[in-house]
């Protein structure tokens, strides 16, 4: 089965770093720019050297089910700074 | 009104908060909570703990080591002796969002440096609600461990970017056990820990370590592109080269990565580790404590993912640690000497190495004998200089205070009551 996982990528027309950058929204051709050609080898020959593990890569992660937040309201107190508007503290 | 937490018969005899710190416009909500010294706390001093991961609860580093109680097969909270609430108040904070009882709306942030500021702003918030806890003059440090090894550099250099007087409080020092600091001289480490040269006996057979070995300058050669850029695209794939090169042959033995002289069994390759999101998960716990998810889990594997995607693993955070100390504030390295994971080989490397203003001194300081006051046993080796000591914990694992907690608890006191010596 690892064996055969490198090829998992070529079949869909799209290497390890293609991914990577389809995933996370990126231009390809900015991305090029930023790397060598030693870390450009080295997203190639992950899958290679690595295949189970590269084939159980996810490259982005689900926002938490909004059903499992439920907010509470009664606080014993609540506390706001001025020079911090954006955030507050609540405790218990 | 929410139940007190003081109700769970957790160190009921002191003071404790628990609570949120929300960030309106980005609809992120930490969870913290926190018990008063059992000593005095109108004069001890003030610890955050943080656990690492990234994306563990540092409620785990609550009842798992360090905390006024753990929790038993029975689901019941024990009394810890050795709680490092003995003599100082002790804040317990899951960060950053969606790890323990925190949660968010959206993904959260998936790098140390964004972390920080939310850490900043909770501290800042946390001390005008409760200025009795800096009134006095009394100290503030931060500890933690292993990802701390990151987030604690950063997030307390973020604290010294604010003036003094605009803060509620003031950094005193800083403790990192087992952390992962500066991986270009920490991954060199893996190979000698794993194969005899740590002060166990090798686990893995010569033709792995000789592979450990064969990968090794790949690896440094990626972590320093890594340092160089700080991209993401240089900085990924030295995680995932490096950590299955000098990990995986390890992990792949089923030993335990926190120690050495383990089996890794059940989560986390502690069983007990699950008594803890069993009662946390308990509903009059939840309750008691106001907590706003349905359900906890001790490390949230996606916030593991979002750190390593963004390239945050490899990035060179041992920087922040030399402002640190070029600031004159006193850093402690300690590491338990039965970990794999963070062991102390490398933490003694990349301390030894460390650039500051008094790094020549350091590399000259003999490693001496650590006898902790509280057992009077040779407990460890130090070696220290002015504001950087490295600390050597014998017997410990990745999670010193649950394998020699008194020691640990010693060490503590040691450093935050006797002018940061050990």
């Amino acid at each position: 089965l690892s064996f055969q996982q490198p090829f998992a990528f070529e079949e869909h027309g799209s290497s390890l770093l293609e991914k990577a950058i389809e995933a996370w929204k990126q231009d390809p051709k900015a991305v090029a720019g930023l790397m060598s050609d030693e870390v450009r080898k080295s997203w190639d020959e992950l899958p290679l050297k690595f295949p189970a593990e590269i084939s159980q890569m996810q490259f982005v992660t689900k926002p938490k089910d909004p059903s499992a937040i439920f907010t509470r309201k009664q606080w014993d107190a609540t506390v706001e700074s001025e020079d911090l508007e954006n955030y507050q503290l609540r405790v218990n | 009104k929410i139940k007190d937490p003081k109700i769970l018969g957790i160190d009921g005899d002191v003071k404790q908060y628990s609570g949120y710190l929300d960030v309106r416009d980005e609809d992120k909500h930490f969870f913290f909570w926190t018990f008063e010294s059992r000593n005095d706390p109108e004069n001890d001093p003030v610890v955050l703990w943080l656990n690492g991961g990234p994306g563990c609860s540092s409620l785990t580093g609550l009842f798992f080591e360090l905390g006024p109680s753990s929790i038993g097969e029975d689901i019941k909270p024990i009394h810890n002796p050795y709680s490092w609430n003995n003599n100082a108040t002790v804040i317990f904070l899951d960060q950053p969002v969606n790890v323990g009882f925190s949660y968010s709306g959206s993904e959260g942030v998936t790098d140390t440096v964004a972390a920080g500021k939310d850490v900043y702003a909770f501290l800042q918030l946390f001390f005008k609600q409760f200025p009795e806890y800096a009134a006095n003059g009394q100290d503030f440090h931060i500890a933690g461990e292993s990802y701390a090894g990151h987030y604690i550099p950063v997030f307390a250099t973020e604290i010294l970017s604010h003036p003094v007087s605009k803060r509620n409080f003031n950094l005193t020092s800083v403790l990192i056990g087992n952390g992962l600091t500066d991986p270009l001289n920490q991954y060199p480490a893996y190979e000698p820990m794993a194969c005899g040269e740590g002060g166990e006996p090798a686990v893995l057979e010569p033709e792995e370590c000789q592979s450990m070995s064969d990968s090794l300058d790949r690896c440094l050669g990626l972590i320093q592109s890594c340092y160089e850029s700080e991209s993401v695209w240089s900085c990924v794939p030295a995680s995932i080269y490096c950590n299955n090169a000098q990990i995986n042959p390890y992990s792949r033995t089923g030993k335990n990565v926190y120690d050495i002289r383990k089996e890794c069994e059940g989560q986390l390759c502690y069983k007990d580790m699950q008594f803890i999101d069993d009662y946390l998960n308990l509903d009059y716990v939840k309750e008691a404590v106001g907590a706003e998810v349905d359900k906890y889990e001790s490390c949230n594997f996606d916030i593991n993912r979002n750190f390593l995607f963004a390239g945050d693993w490899m990035k060179p955070y041992h920087k922040a640690v030399s402002e640190l100390l070029n600031q004159d504030i006193p850093v402690l390295i300690y590491a338990g000497d039965k970990d794999f994971i963070c062991n102390w080989l490398g933490n003694k490397l990349w301390t030894d190495v460390l650039p500051w203003k008094s790094a020549d001194e350091f590399a000259k300081q003999p490693v001496r004998h650590w006898v902790a006051n509280l057992t009077n046993e040779k407990s460890g080796e130090v070696k220290s200089f002015e504001q950087l000591t490295y600390l050597r914990v014998y017997g410990g694992g990745h999670m010193v205070p649950y394998d020699v907690p008194e020691n640990a608890l010693s060490m503590l006191n040691e450093w935050i009551h006797g002018n940061f010596t050990i």
